[in-house]
Formats: structure tokens, C-alpha cells, sequence
């Protein structure tokens, strides 16, 4: 599913250039649950931010679906992205004007999903995460291990076939990052969902198939 | 240092009421070193937000350091505040039009100190927490767990004799945890500061000498 060749990643900062990635050479198989292990500032959510079709690489190739991504428009990354692919943020980015469910039901607004199928939709997940009693809070009137829920609700809400998640359980206590794992892998064994998920956390890379180590934006 | 007694809070959103702490009696003497568990939207900022003078309670009565909190006006809790405490809030809160290196020496510029001294130490602080590459980036070219380093670089430039921390390990790899929670413990002894830690991390809880446990609201 996932085809990345020679990945290179440097940021500009006026005259500053800041290498980040360096010759990433990565294959991820459909159906895979692969764990992203490495230090602060290695490289781990700009590796998933290209993954995820947010952000272009510098140098290389990323085949995504069979399809070379860098030839593809703004439009049909758009398209692409949105049935694809599920993104729980490092930094959440809920939409603050937005209710909980409202924020969750969005991705499947932009599929053209029915309203009152998508509320039915909405409501369940953030029921899944323990939030059936924040429908109608916004997310600065939340917690922050709920704002971290939300966000994880909303990337299930379009049944993506590419969950990518980035530390989705820093803000957790064990009961609800068990409550999200949980959910992760009940997905993964339902739907067959492609799972790479980011963490700092060994007991979660320990519980997971596949572990990619990265250092200084170079896999290992 | 710290006399909370019979503190409660409700949130109030339109007719909703929101009910988070309840008769909260809490005693934490000058340089104790503190550490706040609990699930996942039990109260623990909250509670941290009313020992910042960031927020008031509905009921109850707040002493910081002999004087009675709701008796302050703004001028005196603003000045109670940038002379005594040191926040590392969970969500970071740092100024994105401003570096890494004003985003910390900025309380001491509330404090009066000059310019080259609070560059100076800004850069020390910054330092300590392995961002000595990273003074000119702005908060939107960090990785996650360099804001959260800035954020504890932030709370200390000010010598605190409070220093309160909203899980301030949640995004930080091994290494830098053990730095973080290295650096508090140096402060600790060196200056004696009052530190208060919310903390999911079991083995946080472990090492610190006190652990205050909150559910529903309600310290057990
Ligand atoms: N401004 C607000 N308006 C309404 N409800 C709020 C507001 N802020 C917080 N809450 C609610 O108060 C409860 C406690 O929030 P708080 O942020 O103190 O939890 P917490 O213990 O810090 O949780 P976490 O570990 O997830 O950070 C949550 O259930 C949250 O939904
Ligand atoms: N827009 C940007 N401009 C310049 N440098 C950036 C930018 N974004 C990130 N960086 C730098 O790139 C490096 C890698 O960032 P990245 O966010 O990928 O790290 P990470 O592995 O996710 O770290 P963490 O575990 O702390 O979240 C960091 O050192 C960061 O300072
Ligand atoms: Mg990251
Ligand atoms: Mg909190």
C-alpha cells in the first residue's frame, strides 16, 4: 500500500535549512499494524505528515495506493486523502467553532454522508472513547485527554482504509489508552484498516507486530 | 504554602451546568514535592488552573502563601502570579509570533530583568532541556515534545517558588522524561520550590515523594 523510495525532508527557514529526513526507504503492506519508535525531534509526525499527504517531501518517491503521489493534483490528494485516510493529530487540531460532534461527523460531511446517518455515526464513536456525555462541549470547554478522544474519533469517522496515528495516547490515563488500543486493533481485525501508529510508548510498541526505529530522520 | 478548603467548580455553559470539583480540602506545604493522579477529565487542571490564580472557584477559600486569594484584585494576582509561579500548562500555551528564546525569557521581562541576563539564562534553561539548536525557531517549527520542552523552560525562567505542571512529560521520549523530571529534582533542592506535578505516568507517581489522588472531582 505504502511505497516510500529515497524520502529526504528539509525544512527552510529563511536562510536556515533544517534536514530532518534523510534517504527513507520504507514499505508498508495493506493490512500491516506497524509502531514508529524514536526520540524527540527525530522525524517521526514529519514522516507521517508525508504518509498522510499533508506535506511533500524534499527528494524521492511515495506510491501510495499505486499511485505516485507527487503527480497528483491538489484536488485528487484532496479526494484522495479524505476516503483514505484517518489522522489523529499530535496537536488534535479540532476545529474550535465546532461542536465534539460536529467535529467528529465533518470528514464524513465532505464524503457527501447523509446527515442523520453521520450524527448516528458520530455519536457512536465518541461513545466508543468515553465521551457520550460531551456531544455539544467545544474543544476548549474540554479536558485534555478528552480533546485527544475527539481527535481520535474523528479520524475512525470515515472507516479510512490508512489509520495514522500520532501518539494518540500521551494525554490518556491506562484506562482510556487502553480503551483507544483496544479500539485500534478491533478495527484493524474488522475492516483489515492499515494501522502505523507513532509512539514514545514502549509497552505500546512491545504490543504491536511491526517496529520501525527511527534516528535522526533515518530508519534503522 | 497552599490551604484549599472546601473548593468546588462548576462550569457553567448556557443552561448547562458542568460540576467538576467538589469540597477539594487540600494542604501542600513550602517545598513539598507533589504529585496529582487521576482519570482522564477528573479535575486535575482545573484544579491546577485555581493553584495558578488562572481561575476561580465557585466556593471555597484559596490561600497562597498567607493571603487570601479571592481578596486580590487583578493588579495583585498578576503580580502574585509572575513573581511566584511557574506553569507548564498541558497544552503549552506559547506565543507563536515570538522565538523559542523570547517565548522564555518573556516572564522575565514581565519581572523586570534586563536583557542581556534574561537572554542569557533563557539560553541556559533552553539548554538544559537539549534545545540549544532550536532559539530562533517559532513554536509551528518544533516537533511536539520541543514545545513541551520550551513550555518547562518557560515556567523556570523565572526562579519559582511554585511550579505547577500539567503532565509535562506526555510528549517527551525516555531521554528527555528523565532530564525533565532530573532538572525539577535539582530545583528542588537547590532552591526548595514547591513543585505540584499532574501526572497518568505511573512510574512519575512512583518517585515523588506525596501522591494526591482525584476522581470525580474529589480528592480520595
Ligand atoms: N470550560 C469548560 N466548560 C465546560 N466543561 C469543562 C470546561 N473545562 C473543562 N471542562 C470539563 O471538566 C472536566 C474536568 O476537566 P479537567 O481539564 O480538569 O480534567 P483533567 O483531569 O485535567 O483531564 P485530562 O487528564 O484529560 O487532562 C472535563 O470532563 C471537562 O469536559
Ligand atoms: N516547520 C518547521 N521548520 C523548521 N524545522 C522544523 C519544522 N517542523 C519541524 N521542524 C524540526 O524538525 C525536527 C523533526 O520534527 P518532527 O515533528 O518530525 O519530530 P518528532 O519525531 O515528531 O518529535 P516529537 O516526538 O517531539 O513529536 C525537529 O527537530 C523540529 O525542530
Ligand atoms: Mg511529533
Ligand atoms: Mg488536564
Amino acid at each position: 500500500l505504502i511505497e516510500l523510495t529515497g524520502i529526504s525532508k528539509t525544512y527552510h527557514m529563511g536562510e536556515v535549512s533544517v534536514p530532518v529526513l534523510h534517504g527513507v526507504d520504507l514499505t508498508i503492506d495493506a493490512g500491516e499494524h506497524v509502531a514508529i519508535v524514536g526520540r524527540s525531534g527525530s522525524g517521526k509526525s514529519t514522516l507521517m505528515n508525508i504518509l498522510g499527504c499533508l506535506d511533500q517531501p524534499s527528494t524521492g518517491s511515495y506510491q501510495l495506493d499505486g499511485r505516485e503521489v507527487d503527480t497528483l493534483d491538489d484536488d485528487e490528494l484532496s479526494d484522495l486523502r479524505g476516503r483514505m485516510v484517518g489522522f489523529v493529530f499530535q496537536s488534535f487540531h479540532l476545529l474550535r467553532n465546532l461542536t465534539v460532534l460536529q467535529n467528529v461527523a465533518l470528514p464524513m460531511e465532505y464524503q457527501g454522508v447523509a446527515t442523520p446517518e453521520r450524527h448516528a455515526r458520530a455519536k457512536e464513536l465518541l461513545e466508543r472513547v468515553g465521551l457520550g456525555h460531551r456531544f455539544d462541549h467545544r474543544p476548549n470547554q474540554l479536558s485534555g485527554g478528552e480533546r485527544q478522544r475527539v481527535a481520535i474519533a474523528r479520524a475512525l469517522s470515515n472507516q479510512p482504509s490508512l489509520l495514522l496515528a500520532d501518539e494518540p495516547t500521551g494525554n490518556l490515563d491506562s484506562k482510556a489508552r487502553e480503551a483507544t488500543l483496544g479500539l485500534f486493533d478491533e478495527l484493524h481485525k474488522q475492516t483489515g484498516v492499515t494501522l502505523v501508529v507513532v509512539t514514545h510508548d514502549d509497552s505500546i510498541a512491545e504490543r504491536t507486530p511491526r517496529v520501525i526505529r527511527i534516528a535522526d530522520g533515518r530508519i534503522q
